[in-house]
């Protein structure tokens, strides 16, 4: 769970709050999201990984603030190392 | 209550907020 946040909705709630009232976020919030995500990865939650990466993508990249951008890259080169680890093919995020 | 770097930041004070 992050921040005690299992429900799709619940997730989806607290990174839009996270990504609209932070300017700048701690390596700590993304390390958190990061372990999440890979959370998800270990118990085969895949559809609801690619939900969350993709409300993520969507928030991020349409900051202004360029180190949201890097956040988000970040994020994703995480997922995609512990992805190709465990099934032997990354993510495709359209 | 303490001030440890788990609460400085967003996803940590969030879910000291959430467990109150």
């Amino acid at each position: 769970n992050l921040a005690g946040a299992f429900e799709l909705g619940d997730i989806k709630a607290l990174l839009k709050e996270w990504v609209t009232s932070i300017s700048d976020p701690m390596e700590e919030d993304i390390l958190q999201v990061v372990r999440y995500c890979t959370d998800l990865i270990e118990d085969k939650d895949l559809e609801k990984l690619d939900l969350v990466i993709k409300y993520m993508k969507r928030l991020m990249q349409q900051s202004v603030d360029s180190v949201w951008n890097m956040a988000f890259d970040f994020i994703l080169d995480n997922i995609q190392v512990v992805i190709q680890q465990t099934y032997g093919s990354t993510l495709k995020i359209a | 209550t303490s001030k440890g770097s788990a609460m400085s930041n967003f996803f940590g004070k969030t879910a000291s907020r959430k467990a109150k």
